[in-house]
């Protein structure tokens, strides 16, 4: 975690406080010690992502929100809209068959 | 094509934000909203639709986990309109068979609905002369995003994939800082370039990005915008004019 910390974004000490926060303010709390571990890397992740992101993107502001200690994939699967993928597939196949001009 | 276009500045167009929490009914929140703001724009009436009729009653099962626009439309064509948030109250949970359409007055209801050509002037057009569209992008930079524009490559936000489903209410530019200031010297004036954006409106509540609602880059197809715009008819349809014949 301190490595990850030190490479990426604020110090241990920093990064440690700063999810305090967070975990106030988005009233978050982990059932042990074992997951607040691991949801604290998974923040520190995304703080540097959103850092990242940031320094790229100088038109917006990215950082802490209350999606910052989900994974990728968990913030995929709990928000968006996902289901059968098959049932996209057909009708992207439709739209591009209209654009060819078939009916 | 006007420079801008807010649909929010239209008293009742526009409905609260929603939050849809660990349901995952974005694509039926983002149909209502398109509902309510043609229902707002055309006959002057600000309504609040059942989402929770939309969930309990899609084809296609359980709609908290997951959809798809244009099931929303199609619940909507089958039950002959759609109760009001008020009668049938969003639960953020469905129990199979639960479908009470049949129970509550319909407030609203459509003629069709169609999808739009994947072109973001077509998409301008008809926001602004017909009223708010629903939208499907890839969600990802939304993760930690806070407020401006995002302004995403294929490389950040894939537009292939699109995972979201949102409302889109407006247009505008944004005057930026076209360098950065590090870069620059303190002397200079640098030029402001103007930055196209797309409005959308979000349902994770008001508190998100800004005041519920977030900005795309318009012009760049950000986040897969132009993939699936989608949006009722409230209109009636258009007669059909005398066909022409040549006289035997």
């Amino acid at each position: 975690d301190s490595l990850r910390a030190q490479d990426h974004g604020p110090q241990p000490l920093e990064l440690n406080e700063v999810f305090k926060l967070f975990q106030v303010q988005f009233n978050r709390s982990y059932s042990n010690s074992a997951e607040h571990a691991r949801r604290l890397d998974i923040f520190a992740h995304n703080l540097a992502q959103a850092q990242w992101l940031q320094e790229d993107m100088c038109t917006a502001e990215f950082g802490v929100t209350p999606f910052s200690d989900l994974t990728e994939e968990e913030f995929g699967q709990l928000y968006g809209h996902q289901r059968a993928t098959r049932r996209e597939i057909n009708m992207v196949r439709k739209v591009e068959s209209e654009e060819w001009g078939e009916p | 094509l006007p420079s801008t276009c807010d649909w929010r500045k239209v008293a009742g167009a526009i409905s609260p934000i929603r939050n849809q929490e660990n349901c995952m009914c974005c694509w039926a929140i983002a149909a209502a909203g398109n509902i309510e703001a043609l229902w707002g724009i055309k006959y002057h009436q600000s309504v609040e639709l059942s989402v929770q009729e939309l969930l309990d009653c899609d084809r296609c099962g359980d709609g908290c986990k997951g959809g798809f626009v244009w099931d929303a439309f199609i619940t909507v064509l089958n039950n002959s309109g759609l109760a009001s948030e008020k009668d049938y109250p969003f639960k953020k949970h469905t129990k199979p068979s639960k479908c009470l359409a049949r129970k509550y007055t319909k407030v609203a209801w459509i003629q069709d609905f169609i999808m739009l050509q994947d072109n973001e002037e077509i998409i301008a057009r008809h926001l602004a002369t017909h009223g708010p569209i629903t939208v499907t992008i890839n969600m990802k930079l939304l993760q930690h995003y806070q407020k401006g524009v995002i302004k995403a490559t294929s490389t950040t936000c894939d537009p292939r994939f699109v995972n979201h489903s949102v409302l889109l209410v407006g247009f505008g530019k944004s005057k930026v800082k076209g360098m950065r200031e590090e870069t620059v010297s303190p002397r200079s004036h640098r030029p402001c370039r103007s930055t196209p954006y797309w409005i959308l409106k979000n349902s994770w509540g008001p508190k998100w990005g800004e005041e519920g609602y977030f900005r795309l880059h318009r012009g760049s197809n950000a986040c897969g915008i132009t993939k699936y715009p989608l949006t009722a008819r409230v209109d009636q349809p258009v007669k059909k004019k005398q066909p022409i014949s040549c006289p035997p």
